[in-house]
C-alpha cells in the first residue's frame, strides 16, 4: 500500500503543472524510497525525470513496489481543486486501479477526497547513462525563463554559446535577431541570484525554443536552475526539490 | 533554423 502525505499540495500542484504540457500519459513508480517518473514528450525530444524522495513527505510509505498509469490532464483537473496550502495525501493499494487524493485543510476541518481512474501505459524507457558534460551553468530559474520568452518572440531556435565567464542565448529570426549574455556573478546575501559557470569546453548548440518554453513551466519549483551541456549531446536543465529533483533532457539541434 | 534531433539516437531503448 502507497500513503504518502504532503504537508503542503503546492509542491506536486507545481511539479504536474511544469509536466503536463510535455506529457500526456506517465507512469509514476513507487517504491519505499520515493516515487519516480521517466516520461518522453510523443516528438521523441523531451525527456522528464522526476524523482520525489520520501523525504519531500511529511508521512511516506510504500510497502510494495507499485506503478500509477495517470493521465496527467485528469489528474492536473483534480490536482487544481485542491488549495495549495492543504495537505495532501496520495493513497493506493498494492494492485490499485485508482489512485485516491485526499486535500485536508490546516485551519477548518474541511476535507475533499478524490479517486482517479489508472490507466494500462505501455512506455519505452530510455537508459540514460551516466552523462559527462562540458558546462555547467547554474542561474536564477526567472532570469532563464525570461530569456526562454523573449528569445521565443524572434525565432523558434534558441541557441547557447558558452565561454569562460559568459553565456550567451542568441536568437536569430526572420524579421531580426537578439542575445542577451550573462556573466559569472555572486550575490553572497542572496545566493539563488548569483550564476556559476563551470566551463571544460567552449559550447555552442542550439535547442528548439518551444521546448525550452515549456521546461521553464518549473520555475516555480526552485529559485535556481542547472544547466548542463556538452557538444552534440543532449542537454539537462535541473530543478532541485526539497527532496529530489524535475530534470529534463533535450535534445539539440543541428546545422542541415 | 537547424534540423531538430531525436533522444532516441543518443539513449538506448531499455
Amino acid at each position: 500500500m502507497l500513503e504518502g502525505k504532503f504537508d503542503e499540495a503546492s509542491l506536486l500542484k507545481k511539479v504536474i503543472d511544469a509536466m503536463k504540457d510535455s506529457v500526456k500519459l506517465c507512469n509514476f513508480n513507487c517504491t519505499e524510497n520515493g516515487i519516480s517518473v521517466q516520461a518522453i514528450d510523443d516528438s521523441r525530444v523531451l525527456l522528464i525525470s522526476l524523482l520525489i524522495e520520501a523525504g519531500s513527505f511529511e508521512d511516506y510509505r510504500c510497502d510494495r513496489n507499485i506503478v500509477l498509469g495517470l493521465e496527467m490532464e485528469s489528474l492536473n483537473k483534480i490536482i487544481k481543486n485542491g488549495n495549495a496550502s492543504d495537505m495532501l495525501t496520495l493513497v493506493a493499494e498494492d494492485s490499485p486501479d485508482a489512485l485516491n487524493l485526499i486535500f485536508e485543510d490546516k485551519r477548518r476541518d474541511r476535507i475533499a477526497e478524490y479517486s482517479l481512474k489508472l490507466m494500462d501505459i505501455d512506455q519505452d524507457f530510455l537508459k540514460i547513462e551516466d552523462m559527462k558534460f562540458d558546462a555547467v551553468v547554474n542561474m536564477p530559474s526567472a532570469e532563464f525563463a525570461k530569456i526562454c520568452r523573449d528569445m521565443k518572440t524572434l525565432s523558434e531556435s534558441l541557441q547557447i554559446i558558452i565561454t569562460k565567464d559568459s553565456v550567451k542565448f542568441n536568437s536569430e529570426g526572420d524579421f531580426g535577431s537578439g542575445s542577451v549574455v550573462i556573466k559569472s556573478f555572486t550575490d553572497l546575501e542572496k545566493t539563488e541570484e548569483s550564476v556559476r559557470i563551470t566551463l571544460e569546453k567552449p559550447i555552442n548548440l542550439t535547442f528548439g525554443a518551444k521546448y525550452l518554453n515549456d521546461i521553464i513551466k518549473s520555475t516555480p519549483l526552485a529559485s535556481q536552475v542547472t544547466i548542463k551541456l556538452c557538444d552534440k549531446q543532449p542537454a539537462l536543465f535541473e530543478y532541485q526539490l526539497p527532496s529530489g529533483y524535475l530534470r529534463f533532457y533535450l535534445a539539440p539541434k543541428f546545422e542541415d | 533554423s537547424g534540423q531538430q534531433s531525436n533522444l532516441l539516437s543518443f539513449f538506448g531503448k531499455k
